[in-house]
């Protein structure tokens, strides 16, 4: 969650 | 990756080649507000730094260059090309609150303070705002090219698919980005208004013009 977890959305 | 988000990121991808395709084919851009599209590039480039640190997939990959590219591109055209069918006056916003109050809340509500982080931050809140620009020209000239409309309406489609995508991520792998989903949802809600009109007239035939 939140930072944490990994940005794969555009 | 799941159907709602990637028809939501066909649909983005889609508005932009709607709007490609009204500036070649009228050889204008009169409708179109600089001010969103160069928020966009902003939301594009403060979001996607991570393509230097941070692997996701091609497909990621290839849509943040073409997001970022596409976007450069269009202002290209708006300042160079098309420069004398842009009309200054009827893209009034103050979008100083936007770059500024967006700045204030990436500040508040980052997850996490590094540059890259609060950068991201920042772009979930501008691109939250960053359509206001173009809706109160909509609003000024009180009708649209239905081209355009197609734009909008495919923007909000996108908008509006991943907050289905969250739900669904939601419920599958219980994931939530309290920030993104917040923002998100603001965003979408901004475009109630131009939806209305959008169902009940454009898709009918009928010319976008608002009441």
């Amino acid at each position: 969650m939140g930072a944490d977890a990994p940005k794969d959305e555009l | 990756m799941n159907i709602f988000r990637l028809v939501a990121d066909l649909m983005h991808l889609g508005s932009i080649l709607i709007l490609l395709l009204k500036m070649f084919t009228s050889r204008s851009c009169a409708g179109i507000s600089f001010k969103t599209q160069a928020l966009y590039l902003i939301v594009f480039v403060t979001r996607y730094l991570d393509l230097f640190t941070h692997f996701v997939s091609v497909y990621n990959t290839f849509m943040k260059i073409f997001f970022i590219s596409s976007a450069g591109y269009i202002l290209y055209m708006m300042r160079v090309p098309l420069k004398d069918t842009y009309n200054k006056h009827l893209d009034a916003f103050r979008w100083e609150f936007l770059l500024g109050g967006a700045g204030v809340l990436a500040l508040v509500f980052t997850h996490k303070y590094t540059v890259i982080e609060t950068l991201w931050t920042y772009s979930i809140f501008l691109e939250m705002m960053a359509i206001l620009p173009q809706l109160l020209q909509l609003q000024r000239t009180g009708e649209a090219e239905t081209i355009t409309t197609h734009y909008l309406f495919a923007l909000g489609a996108y908008r509006a698919l991943y907050i289905v995508n969250w739900i669904y991520r939601y419920e599958t792998e219980h994931h939530v980005d309290a920030i993104s989903t917040m923002a998100g949802i603001v965003q979408t809600a901004l475009y109630c208004d131009f939806f209305y009109v959008y169902f009940t007239r454009v898709l009918k035939g009928k010319r976008f013009k608002l009441p």
